[in-house]
């Protein structure tokens, strides 16, 4: 069974993915998140980080064998029990399959239009408008899959529901109001199920839906 | 805090735009 | 032995690492790239094919067996054998960490820079300086990765190679001129090692390094 320590800032959602994954596997995750463990921004500067991490990124995962990894796909892999990683060739393609599926067409319009609500980017109205029709194509396609499937792949959680729900989040809390999110019932029921989970409880905590889209934060 | 570290995220932008005009070429070269 | 057909249009990157990774495992692999069989901008906005692959795009596999899977990355650990996968939970981790370092590192700067020069989008110089860095930096990992490594995980080739040697095709046979790449030695050792490999070779055919760097075309 992996076990390590997980160098992260705190609520990243690339570092929820391992915490989630570590929590179904029974692996020992220790998170280093705050001073002294890790300090964002410094830590990941120094010598010792960037000999291990070339990249200075996080979440990055050292094992106590010294063993490390980045990429956050990645770690919440190492940490997964093979449950989650699928447990036949099709299941696990198609966990793969979901896994690039939240980096590649959830995240880009995820981001466009959650940041400037954030204040962490300049609001452009024509890229939000885009952001939120990008946003509708892709929870249709979830609300479809999901007509005939409980969970995204199988008949249990895995790894593909983490890294989803995971992308999912900033959505889900800060703009995916009730009305926005009505055509997609499937994905909503679904995403409720996996963060009322304990697993995705002890590191989520309670998620409350957006109940007012959030504007940009001039 | 939590926007901070958020912001240093590097998230590409403008993918979609990239999807699409890498598509439009495809389709030309295929007919 | 998974068996079907490979939908994509001709030339594809994102085809290619399934393609090789059957080359590797022996799978029997259909590619439909051209009419009758498929043609790119029609085939894939029909219900037929939407109601397989939902998000239209290509490249999108069909089972022999009816099985259907999206996104490249899937495609190709499905076509791979356990050794291209990775033998080992730590080997099967760094093969995914780099499948999505060529994803989240490689492909957005490289498009970047490339992308103007075949054509297909407008010309930023500011956009190319900013890849070209990113470019360097990318080629930097990679060449300290490789000083202690002939391949990128374990001793043999493995996915983690033929993913990222695809997302270099086009740098290496468009813009990085033997002056460029001067600084990473170990990269361009390992890239032609890799191309010369029968079972690139069957699918890449004869690969040109860029001789001297293309320039927008305008």
């Amino acid at each position: 069974m992996a076990a390590g320590t997980l160098y992260t800032y705190p609520e990243n959602w690339r570092a929820f993915k391992a915490q989630i994954a570590a929590q179904y596997s029974g692996a020992h995750l220790k998170v280093a998140s705050t001073a002294p463990a890790f300090t964002f921004g410094q830590t990941n500067r120094t010598p010792a980080f960037l000999n291990n991490f070339p990249l200075g990124k996080v979440p990055a995962f050292q094992g106590d064998d010294g063993f490390c990894l980045f990429e956050s796909n990645a770690i919440a892999y190492y940490l997964s029990s093979d449950a989650l990683r699928g447990s036949t060739p099709q299941d696990s393609a198609q966990v793969l399959q979901w896994v690039s599926f939240a980096d590649s067409e959830i995240i880009p319009p995820a981001s466009a239009w959650v940041f400037p609500t954030l204040g962490i980017m300049q609001f452009n109205k024509q890229a939000t408008e885009q952001a939120k029709e990008e946003v509708k194509r892709v929870l249709t396609v979830l609300h479809q899959h999901l007509n005939t499937h409980t969970f995204l792949v199988g008949e249990r959680v895995s790894l593909a529901d983490i890294s989803v729900v995971c992308s999912l989040l900033w959505l889900y809390k800060q703009v995916l109001d009730p009305s926005f999110r009505q055509p997609f019932p499937n994905v909503t029921r679904w995403f409720v199920t996996c963060i009322n989970q304990p697993q995705f409880k002890a590191v989520l905590g309670e998620v409350k839906l957006c109940e007012k889209m959030a504007q940009f934060d001039a | 805090m939590t926007a901070e570290f958020l912001a240093q995220e590097k998230i590409w932008f403008d993918k979609l735009r990239f999807d699409e005009a890498e598509c439009r070429f495809y389709e030309r070269m295929n007919g």
